[in-house]
Protein backbone atom coordinates (compact mmCIF):
# COMPACT_ATOMS: atom_id res chain seq x y z
CA UNK A 1 0.00 0.00 0.00
CA UNK A 2 1.35 3.56 -0.97
CA UNK A 3 0.45 4.57 2.47
CA UNK A 4 1.88 2.34 4.54
CA UNK A 5 4.83 3.99 5.66
CA UNK A 6 7.38 2.65 7.64
CA UNK A 7 8.15 5.18 10.62
CA UNK A 8 9.73 4.18 13.93
CA UNK A 9 7.53 6.11 16.55
CA UNK A 10 9.72 4.74 19.22
CA UNK A 11 12.51 6.72 18.31
CA UNK A 12 10.51 9.90 17.33
CA UNK A 13 8.03 9.94 20.10
CA UNK A 14 9.96 8.51 23.47
CA UNK A 15 11.94 11.05 25.09
CA UNK A 16 15.61 9.88 26.25
CA UNK A 17 15.65 12.18 29.79
CA UNK A 18 13.76 14.12 31.54
CA UNK A 19 12.17 16.56 34.52
CA UNK A 20 9.99 14.93 37.46
CA UNK A 21 7.75 16.42 39.87
CA UNK A 22 9.60 16.20 43.36
CA UNK A 23 7.88 13.76 46.36
CA UNK A 24 6.76 11.26 43.77
CA UNK A 25 8.53 7.31 43.40
CA UNK A 26 7.67 4.90 41.26
CA UNK A 27 7.98 0.98 40.07
CA UNK A 28 7.21 -1.44 37.69
CA UNK A 29 7.08 -5.50 37.26
CA UNK A 30 6.65 -8.00 35.27
CA UNK A 31 3.77 -10.29 37.35
CA UNK A 32 3.70 -12.95 34.55
CA UNK A 33 -0.03 -11.69 33.01
CA UNK A 34 1.36 -10.78 29.87
CA UNK A 35 1.92 -13.93 27.94
CA UNK A 36 5.45 -12.36 26.81
CA UNK A 37 6.73 -11.80 30.05
CA UNK A 38 6.93 -7.88 29.73
CA UNK A 39 6.30 -5.67 32.00
CA UNK A 40 2.44 -5.39 33.50
CA UNK A 41 2.10 -3.80 36.57
CA UNK A 42 2.96 -0.38 38.07
CA UNK A 43 2.80 1.56 41.08
CA UNK A 44 3.09 5.59 41.91
CA UNK A 45 3.82 6.54 44.91
CA UNK A 46 3.47 10.08 46.48
CA UNK A 47 6.32 10.42 49.50
CA UNK A 48 5.74 14.17 50.00
CA UNK A 49 4.62 14.39 53.87
CA UNK A 50 4.31 18.40 53.92
CA UNK A 51 0.65 18.67 53.11
CA UNK A 52 -1.56 16.47 52.02
CA UNK A 53 -2.40 15.38 48.44
CA UNK A 54 -5.35 16.09 46.15
CA UNK A 55 -6.34 13.78 43.71
CA UNK A 56 -9.10 14.06 40.62
CA UNK A 57 -10.35 12.19 38.13
CA UNK A 58 -12.81 11.77 35.10
CA UNK A 59 -13.71 7.82 33.99
CA UNK A 60 -15.37 6.16 31.19
CA UNK A 61 -19.29 7.18 30.45
CA UNK A 62 -19.84 3.67 29.11
CA UNK A 63 -22.53 2.21 31.03
CA UNK A 64 -20.60 -1.15 31.72
CA UNK A 65 -17.81 0.45 34.31
CA UNK A 66 -15.06 -2.08 34.92
CA UNK A 67 -14.75 -3.05 38.27
CA UNK A 68 -11.03 -0.57 38.78
CA UNK A 69 -13.18 1.96 37.23
CA UNK A 70 -16.50 1.59 40.17
CA UNK A 71 -13.71 1.06 42.82
CA UNK A 72 -11.66 4.30 41.91
CA UNK A 73 -14.51 6.58 41.58
CA UNK A 74 -15.76 5.28 45.41
CA UNK A 75 -12.23 6.45 46.72
CA UNK A 76 -12.44 9.59 44.77
CA UNK A 77 -16.33 9.77 46.70
CA UNK A 78 -15.38 9.16 49.77
CA UNK A 79 -12.16 11.06 50.27
CA UNK A 80 -13.20 14.14 48.20
CA UNK A 81 -9.71 13.40 46.30
CA UNK A 82 -7.74 14.50 49.68
CA UNK A 83 -4.96 11.84 50.67
CA UNK A 84 -4.94 9.60 47.47
CA UNK A 85 -1.39 8.84 47.27
CA UNK A 86 -0.88 5.69 45.27
CA UNK A 87 -1.80 4.62 42.07
CA UNK A 88 -1.75 0.91 40.87
CA UNK A 89 -2.25 -0.07 37.37
CA UNK A 90 -2.08 -3.61 35.80
CA UNK A 91 -2.10 -4.32 32.27
CA UNK A 92 -2.96 -7.52 30.39
CA UNK A 93 -6.31 -7.84 31.76
CA UNK A 94 -8.81 -5.18 32.44
CA UNK A 95 -10.47 -6.75 35.33
CA UNK A 96 -14.17 -5.70 33.25
CA UNK A 97 -17.68 -7.23 33.07
CA UNK A 98 -16.21 -9.33 36.14
CA UNK A 99 -18.98 -8.65 38.00
CA UNK A 100 -18.83 -8.92 41.81
CA UNK A 101 -15.97 -10.97 41.83
CA UNK A 102 -13.31 -8.70 39.83
CA UNK A 103 -14.78 -5.53 42.47
CA UNK A 104 -13.63 -7.84 45.09
CA UNK A 105 -10.23 -8.64 43.05
CA UNK A 106 -9.43 -4.89 42.92
CA UNK A 107 -10.58 -4.26 46.52
CA UNK A 108 -7.70 -6.63 47.51
CA UNK A 109 -5.24 -4.91 45.27
CA UNK A 110 -5.96 -2.03 46.39
CA UNK A 111 -5.57 -2.70 50.14
CA UNK A 112 -2.96 -4.46 50.00
CA UNK A 113 -1.07 -1.30 48.75
CA UNK A 114 -3.07 0.34 51.24
CA UNK A 115 -1.51 -2.06 54.25
CA UNK A 116 2.07 -1.09 52.95
CA UNK A 117 1.15 2.69 52.66
CA UNK A 118 -0.52 2.30 56.54
CA UNK A 119 -3.28 4.09 55.43
CA UNK A 120 -6.89 3.18 54.06
CA UNK A 121 -8.71 5.06 50.87
CA UNK A 122 -5.31 6.26 49.39
CA UNK A 123 -5.01 4.40 46.45
CA UNK A 124 -6.57 4.52 43.12
CA UNK A 125 -6.34 1.32 40.93
CA UNK A 126 -6.95 1.25 36.77
CA UNK A 127 -6.80 -1.80 34.94
CA UNK A 128 -6.42 -2.98 30.89
CA UNK A 129 -6.38 -5.67 28.56
CA UNK A 130 -8.56 -8.24 28.00
CA UNK A 131 -12.04 -8.12 28.90
CA UNK A 132 -14.24 -10.57 30.06
CA UNK A 133 -11.69 -12.62 32.20
CA UNK A 134 -10.11 -12.46 36.01
CA UNK A 135 -7.24 -11.41 37.36
CA UNK A 136 -4.48 -13.41 38.05
CA UNK A 137 -4.20 -12.45 42.10
CA UNK A 138 -1.41 -14.52 42.71
CA UNK A 139 0.66 -13.25 40.27
CA UNK A 140 -0.41 -9.75 40.99
CA UNK A 141 -0.23 -9.90 44.77
CA UNK A 142 3.18 -11.43 44.78
CA UNK A 143 4.24 -8.60 42.03
CA UNK A 144 3.17 -5.96 45.07
CA UNK A 145 4.73 -7.42 47.60
CA UNK A 146 7.69 -7.50 45.88
CA UNK A 147 7.91 -4.27 44.53
CA UNK A 148 7.29 -2.45 48.31
CA UNK A 149 9.60 -4.76 50.19
CA UNK A 150 12.20 -5.00 47.48
CA UNK A 151 11.83 -1.37 47.49
CA UNK A 152 11.82 -1.14 43.43
CA UNK A 153 10.90 2.56 43.74
CA UNK A 154 12.99 5.07 41.94
CA UNK A 155 12.60 8.86 40.80
CA UNK A 156 15.15 8.82 37.95
CA UNK A 157 13.84 8.37 34.18
CA UNK A 158 14.14 4.77 33.18
CA UNK A 159 11.97 4.34 36.58
CA UNK A 160 9.34 6.37 34.62
CA UNK A 161 9.74 4.82 31.71
CA UNK A 162 9.41 1.92 33.12
CA UNK A 163 5.92 2.75 34.51
CA UNK A 164 4.84 4.01 30.98
CA UNK A 165 6.16 0.35 29.39
CA UNK A 166 4.02 -1.44 32.27
CA UNK A 167 0.57 -0.07 31.28
CA UNK A 168 1.01 -0.47 27.16
CA UNK A 169 -1.23 -3.59 25.84
CA UNK A 170 -1.06 -3.68 21.88
CA UNK A 171 0.94 -0.01 22.18
CA UNK A 172 4.26 0.41 19.99
CA UNK A 173 5.70 2.94 22.22
CA UNK A 174 5.39 4.51 25.79
CA UNK A 175 3.93 7.69 26.16
CA UNK A 176 5.60 9.81 28.63
CA UNK A 177 5.55 13.49 28.99
CA UNK A 178 7.16 15.82 31.12
CA UNK A 179 7.74 19.28 31.38
CA UNK A 180 8.79 22.22 33.54
CA UNK A 181 6.54 25.21 34.25
CA UNK A 182 6.85 28.30 36.10
CA UNK A 183 4.58 30.53 37.92
CA UNK A 184 4.08 34.21 37.66
CA UNK A 185 6.05 34.46 41.11
CA UNK A 186 8.67 32.93 39.61
CA UNK A 187 7.77 29.50 41.46
CA UNK A 188 8.65 26.28 39.49
CA UNK A 189 6.45 23.37 39.46
CA UNK A 190 6.85 19.91 36.89
CA UNK A 191 3.89 18.19 35.17
CA UNK A 192 4.74 14.94 34.33
CA UNK A 193 2.36 12.51 32.31
CA UNK A 194 1.50 9.13 31.58
CA UNK A 195 -1.09 8.14 28.98
CA UNK A 196 -1.69 4.08 27.18
CA UNK A 197 -3.88 3.67 24.22
CA UNK A 198 -3.75 2.44 20.60
CA UNK A 199 -7.50 0.53 19.91
CA UNK A 200 -10.89 0.84 21.20
CA UNK A 201 -10.11 4.93 21.14
CA UNK A 202 -12.82 7.06 21.36
CA UNK A 203 -13.08 8.42 24.62
CA UNK A 204 -16.22 10.79 26.76
CA UNK A 205 -15.00 10.61 30.37
CA UNK A 206 -17.07 12.75 32.92
CA UNK B 1 -8.52 1.12 26.37
CA UNK B 2 -7.55 4.84 27.47
CA UNK B 3 -5.65 4.92 30.66
CA UNK B 4 -3.37 8.24 32.11
CA UNK B 5 -2.41 9.80 34.45
CA UNK B 6 -1.09 13.07 35.22
CA UNK B 7 0.97 14.26 38.47
CA UNK B 8 2.63 17.28 39.29
CA UNK B 9 4.35 18.96 42.16
CA UNK B 10 2.11 21.71 42.82
CA UNK B 11 -0.61 22.73 45.57
CA UNK B 12 -4.03 22.06 43.92
CA UNK B 13 -7.28 22.35 45.93
CA UNK B 14 -9.19 18.99 45.13
CA UNK B 15 -12.17 20.50 43.95
CA UNK B 16 -10.04 22.98 41.54
CA UNK B 17 -7.93 19.97 40.27
CA UNK B 18 -11.22 17.94 39.70
CA UNK B 19 -13.07 21.33 37.70
CA UNK B 20 -9.24 21.63 35.77
CA UNK B 21 -8.76 18.35 35.15
CA UNK B 22 -12.26 18.13 33.33
CA UNK B 23 -12.11 21.54 31.60
CA UNK B 24 -8.32 20.48 30.05
CA UNK B 25 -9.66 16.61 29.15
CA UNK B 26 -12.68 17.99 27.49
CA UNK B 27 -10.37 19.38 24.92
CA UNK B 28 -7.97 16.91 25.06
CA UNK B 29 -8.43 13.01 25.72
CA UNK B 30 -11.74 13.54 24.58
CA UNK B 31 -11.11 14.88 21.60
CA UNK B 32 -9.50 12.01 20.26
CA UNK B 33 -10.11 9.16 17.77
CA UNK B 34 -8.72 5.77 16.85
CA UNK B 35 -11.65 3.83 16.06
CA UNK B 36 -14.85 5.15 17.59
CA UNK B 37 -14.69 2.71 20.49
CA UNK B 38 -15.24 3.64 24.11
CA UNK B 39 -13.74 1.15 26.40
CA UNK B 40 -15.50 0.20 29.75
CA UNK B 41 -12.48 1.22 31.47
CA UNK B 42 -11.04 4.81 29.97
CA UNK B 43 -9.71 6.49 33.17
CA UNK B 44 -7.70 9.88 33.38
CA UNK B 45 -6.12 10.83 36.87
CA UNK B 46 -4.68 13.58 38.22
CA UNK B 47 -2.48 14.10 41.88
CA UNK B 48 -1.37 16.99 43.03
CA UNK B 49 0.83 16.68 46.49
CA UNK B 50 2.37 19.61 46.86
CA UNK B 51 5.41 19.47 47.68
CA UNK B 52 6.63 22.86 45.82
CA UNK B 53 6.58 25.38 48.70
CA UNK B 54 3.90 28.02 47.24
CA UNK B 55 0.22 29.01 48.43
CA UNK B 56 -2.59 26.24 47.63
CA UNK B 57 -4.39 27.28 44.55
CA UNK B 58 -8.02 26.96 44.06
CA UNK B 59 -10.42 28.36 41.31
CA UNK B 60 -9.69 31.94 42.43
CA UNK B 61 -6.22 31.68 42.49
CA UNK B 62 -4.90 34.25 40.25
CA UNK B 63 -2.48 31.42 39.04
CA UNK B 64 -5.59 28.79 38.34
CA UNK B 65 -6.01 29.95 35.08
CA UNK B 66 -2.63 29.86 33.65
CA UNK B 67 -1.96 26.52 34.90
CA UNK B 68 -5.93 25.05 33.98
CA UNK B 69 -4.47 26.15 30.07
CA UNK B 70 -0.88 24.21 31.26
CA UNK B 71 -2.59 20.90 31.77
CA UNK B 72 -4.83 21.44 28.74
CA UNK B 73 -1.77 22.13 26.57
CA UNK B 74 0.37 19.51 28.06
CA UNK B 75 -2.78 16.67 28.18
CA UNK B 76 -3.29 17.69 24.60
CA UNK B 77 0.12 16.27 23.67
CA UNK B 78 -0.11 12.79 25.84
CA UNK B 79 -3.52 12.69 23.93
CA UNK B 80 -1.93 13.17 20.59
CA UNK B 81 0.66 10.35 21.82
CA UNK B 82 -2.39 8.07 21.60
CA UNK B 83 -3.55 8.70 18.59
CA UNK B 84 -0.02 8.75 16.80
CA UNK B 85 0.15 4.78 18.03
CA UNK B 86 -3.47 4.36 16.57
CA UNK B 87 -3.36 0.68 15.94
CA UNK B 88 -1.68 0.27 12.39
CA UNK B 89 -1.80 4.23 11.77
CA UNK B 90 0.01 5.74 9.43
CA UNK B 91 -1.33 9.05 9.36
CA UNK B 92 -2.03 11.28 11.91
CA UNK B 93 -4.98 13.54 11.28
CA UNK B 94 -6.44 16.96 12.86
CA UNK B 95 -9.80 18.07 12.51
CA UNK B 96 -10.28 21.90 12.70
CA UNK B 97 -13.95 22.68 12.89
CA UNK B 98 -13.59 26.20 13.01
CA UNK B 99 -16.27 29.50 13.05
CA UNK B 100 -18.74 27.02 14.77
CA UNK B 101 -21.82 28.54 16.07
CA UNK B 102 -21.05 26.35 19.44
CA UNK B 103 -18.06 24.70 20.96
CA UNK B 104 -20.31 21.48 21.25
CA UNK B 105 -21.92 21.10 17.64
CA UNK B 106 -18.35 22.23 16.76
CA UNK B 107 -17.25 18.91 18.08
CA UNK B 108 -19.98 16.85 16.69
CA UNK B 109 -19.10 17.30 13.54
CA UNK B 110 -15.60 16.85 13.98
CA UNK B 111 -16.13 13.15 16.33
CA UNK B 112 -18.40 12.86 13.24
CA UNK B 113 -15.66 13.15 10.30
CA UNK B 114 -12.77 11.81 12.96
CA UNK B 115 -14.85 8.49 13.26
CA UNK B 116 -15.92 8.01 9.43
CA UNK B 117 -14.13 4.67 8.21
CA UNK B 118 -15.01 6.02 5.22
CA UNK B 119 -12.38 9.31 5.51
CA UNK B 120 -10.41 6.92 7.31
CA UNK B 121 -9.82 4.21 4.71
CA UNK B 122 -9.81 7.06 2.53
CA UNK B 123 -7.14 9.04 4.16
CA UNK B 124 -5.04 5.87 4.27
CA UNK B 125 -5.43 5.38 0.67
CA UNK B 126 -4.23 9.13 -0.26
CA UNK B 127 -7.95 9.52 -1.69
CA UNK B 128 -9.25 13.41 -1.73
CA UNK B 129 -12.13 12.19 -1.05
CA UNK B 130 -13.94 15.26 0.44
CA UNK B 131 -17.53 13.40 -0.25
CA UNK B 132 -16.72 11.60 2.30
CA UNK B 133 -16.03 14.11 4.36
CA UNK B 134 -19.43 16.63 3.41
CA UNK B 135 -21.14 13.63 3.83
CA UNK B 136 -20.28 13.11 7.77
CA UNK B 137 -20.70 16.69 8.45
CA UNK B 138 -24.27 16.03 6.87
CA UNK B 139 -25.07 13.24 9.35
CA UNK B 140 -23.61 14.98 12.22
CA UNK B 141 -25.85 14.83 15.59
CA UNK B 142 -25.70 18.73 15.63
CA UNK B 143 -27.61 20.10 18.77
CA UNK B 144 -28.35 23.34 16.93
CA UNK B 145 -29.46 22.78 13.03
CA UNK B 146 -28.33 26.19 12.64
CA UNK B 147 -24.97 25.66 13.24
CA UNK B 148 -24.51 24.71 9.55
CA UNK B 149 -25.58 26.20 6.73
CA UNK B 150 -24.75 24.46 3.53
CA UNK B 151 -23.90 27.40 1.79
CA UNK B 152 -21.44 29.10 4.27
CA UNK B 153 -19.04 25.97 4.83
CA UNK B 154 -15.59 25.39 3.49
CA UNK B 155 -13.74 22.73 3.98
CA UNK B 156 -10.08 22.01 2.74
CA UNK B 157 -7.10 19.92 3.47
CA UNK B 158 -4.47 21.43 5.01
CA UNK B 159 -0.09 20.70 4.08
CA UNK B 160 1.48 20.53 7.52
CA UNK B 161 4.83 21.00 6.03
CA UNK B 162 6.21 24.09 4.65
CA UNK B 163 4.99 23.45 0.91
CA UNK B 164 2.71 25.69 -1.63
CA UNK B 165 0.04 26.76 -1.78
CA UNK B 166 -0.63 25.52 2.18
CA UNK B 167 -4.48 25.24 1.54
CA UNK B 168 -5.76 23.21 -0.84
CA UNK B 169 -9.71 24.06 -1.12
CA UNK B 170 -12.20 21.44 -1.67
CA UNK B 171 -15.37 22.78 -0.93
CA UNK B 172 -15.77 26.91 -0.86
CA UNK B 173 -18.83 28.68 0.53
CA UNK B 174 -20.77 25.27 -0.04
CA UNK B 175 -19.84 25.24 -4.11
CA UNK B 176 -17.20 21.76 -4.84
CA UNK B 177 -14.27 22.43 -6.53
CA UNK B 178 -14.72 20.04 -9.03
CA UNK B 179 -11.36 20.77 -10.43
CA UNK B 180 -9.15 20.00 -7.99
CA UNK B 181 -5.83 19.80 -7.91
CA UNK B 182 -5.31 16.46 -7.87
CA UNK B 183 -1.66 16.57 -7.94
CA UNK B 184 -1.23 18.76 -4.92
CA UNK B 185 -3.53 16.79 -3.42
CA UNK B 186 -1.59 13.55 -3.31
CA UNK B 187 1.13 15.35 -2.35
CA UNK B 188 -0.46 17.05 0.50
CA UNK B 189 -2.24 13.29 1.47
CA UNK B 190 1.19 11.55 1.46
CA UNK B 191 2.75 13.40 4.29
CA UNK B 192 2.45 11.56 7.29
CA UNK B 193 0.54 14.43 8.95
CA UNK B 194 -2.92 15.57 7.85
CA UNK B 195 -5.03 18.96 8.26
CA UNK B 196 -8.49 18.77 7.58
CA UNK B 197 -10.20 22.47 8.04
CA UNK B 198 -13.47 22.89 8.04
CA UNK B 199 -14.97 26.36 8.43
CA UNK B 200 -18.55 26.65 9.24
CA UNK B 201 -19.17 30.40 9.03
CA UNK B 202 -21.73 30.32 11.97
CA UNK B 203 -20.54 31.44 14.58
CA UNK B 204 -17.13 31.79 16.26
CA UNK B 205 -16.04 28.66 18.19
CA UNK B 206 -13.59 26.30 17.08
CA UNK B 207 -12.44 22.74 18.25
CA UNK B 208 -9.45 20.41 17.02
CA UNK B 209 -10.21 16.90 16.76
CA UNK B 210 -7.07 14.14 16.71
CA UNK B 211 -7.95 11.09 14.83
CA UNK B 212 -5.56 8.48 12.59
CA UNK B 213 -6.01 6.51 9.40
CA UNK B 214 -7.46 2.56 9.17
CA UNK B 215 -5.36 0.18 7.81
CA UNK B 216 -5.45 -3.43 6.99
CA UNK B 217 -3.13 -3.54 10.08
CA UNK B 218 -5.74 -2.82 12.07
CA UNK B 219 -7.67 -6.10 11.09
CA UNK B 220 -4.75 -7.83 11.91
CA UNK B 221 -4.26 -6.95 15.41
CA UNK B 222 -7.59 -6.76 16.39
CA UNK B 223 -8.85 -10.10 14.74
CA UNK B 224 -7.62 -12.21 17.55
CA UNK B 225 -6.79 -9.88 20.34
CA UNK B 226 -8.38 -12.13 22.44
CA UNK B 227 -7.27 -15.82 21.75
Amino acid sequence: QRAAATVDKYALYVPKSGVFPKGFKVASTATGVKKNGNLDLGIILNTNKSRPSSAAAVFTTNKFKAAPVVLSKSVLDKTDGEGVDAIIVNSGCANSVTGEVGLKDAQTIVGEVNDFLGKGDATLTMSTGVIGQRLQMDKISKGIKQMFQKDSFGSDFDSWLGLAKSINTTDTFPKLVTSKFSLPNGTEYTLTGIAKGAGMICPNMA
Amino acid sequence: TLLGFIVTDLPIKSTALQSMLRSSVDRSFNCISVDGDMSTNDTICMIANGAVNTSVIDESSPEYAQVKSQVTEFAQQLAQLVVRDGEGATKFVTVNVKNALNFKDAKVIAEAISNSMLVKTALYGQDANWGRILCAIGYAKLGDLASLDPTKINVSFVATDDSEPRELKLIVNGTPQLDVDEARASEILSLPDLEVLVNLGTGKEECQFWTCDLSHEYVTINGDYRS
